[in-house]
């Protein structure tokens, strides 16, 4: 739906109960942790897939195993959202996770100039010097 | 900021882009308005502007709202999730969820229903994928790749300007603007 003024929305009755986002499911990974397969992980990782941190999707389905692939991926994804890297998925990761969001991939060609991309600016010289 | 792999760009001396609104949408001037301001934003800052074209066929930038699958592999998913995606230079397509919230015009942020999506503030963040910005992990930038509904966010942050300066240069007219004095809001106080 389009609305041309914020003031076109109509006003709903109390029993109106808006759709749920097509992502909120996901907060039932919350706590999930390395090692332990739960129901519809795959669906999460097909998430990590489409947006580039799960390089390539295996030869059949995901499965709904937290392995280290997953692991990574969500390394990656917390270092490129300024989220403590944890490798876990933990509640301030999951609430990002499930944001609306744009549908570009984060991660191209297994390459990405957001955080994760870059390297550790405290580890390079303040300045360098050319030979003349 | 950053860029897409390879750096794709529109042409050296490209001076403007035409975009045009997908014929089917039957989207109203309002509508349209939205767009238009979303492009001068950019125009403001960088050396390239933007026209309305009269025909969808020969646009540089093709602007429509789909859902589900629509076609180029990259099928929407319904309510929040995915917004909106666009491609990178010079392919020029522009296409948004269907299937949301847009609300147009107006404070947002009020809006009377949770899942409210701010148009403008998205096509902002579109238009720099289609002139070959990525994404960034700047978090005031319009660049960042999540937006909360009910949020507008629609004002460039120095890090998206940065990144449109290196692919197309500055606009002569461009004197810059202290961040602080622009107008980004959110209803939960999310920016």
């Amino acid at each position: 739906r389009l609305f041309p003024n914020v003031s076109s929305i109509p006003n709903w009755n109390s029993s109106h109960v808006p759709p749920a986002g097509a992502w909120n499911a996901y907060l039932n990974f919350t706590g999930c942790s390395r090692g332990k397969a739960y129901d519809g992980l795959s669906n999460l990782k097909i998430y990590f897939h489409y947006f580039g941190y799960i390089p390539t999707a295996p030869p059949s389905n995901f499965t709904d195993d937290f392995d280290d692939e997953l692991e990574e991926a969500i390394k990656t994804y917390q270092k490129n959202f300024n989220l403590n890297i944890t490798g876990e998925l933990d509640d301030a990761t999951m609430q990002q996770i499930v944001r609306p969001r744009c549908g570009v991939a984060d991660v191209i060609n297994g390459t990405t100039t957001m955080n994760s991309g870059k390297s550790n600016t405290t580890s390079t010289p303040k300045f360098h010097t050319v030979a003349h | 900021y950053s860029f897409f792999d390879g750096k794709p760009r529109w042409p050296e001396g490209t001076e403007e882009l035409t975009y045009a609104f997908d014929p089917d949408n039957g989207l109203d001037d309002t509508v349209k308005g939205v767009f238009s301001n979303a492009f001068k934003r950019w125009a403001e800052v960088t050396t390239i502007s933007f026209s309305e074209a009269s025909s969808y066929a020969v646009a540089d930038i093709r602007i429509g709202f789909y859902s589900g699958d629509h076609g180029d592999g990259e099928p929407f998913d319904g309510v929040l999730g995915t917004l909106a995606h666009a491609f990178s230079p010079t392919n020029g397509m522009f296409h948004l969820d269907q299937e949301e919230d847009w609300v147009a015009t107006g404070d947002v942020t009020q809006a009377s229903v949770s899942n409210a999506v701010d148009l403008e503030s998205v096509a902002v963040h579109e238009i720099g994928h289609l002139l070959g910005l990525g994404h960034s992990s700047v978090e005031e930038a319009i660049m960042y790749p999540t937006i909360s509904a009910k949020t507008r966010k629609v004002e460039l942050a120095d890090d998206d300007i940065e990144g449109i300066q290196v692919l197309y240069g500055s606009n002569p007219n461009y004197t810059g603007t202290p961040s602080t004095s622009r107008e980004n809001d959110s209803s939960d106080g999310v920016r």
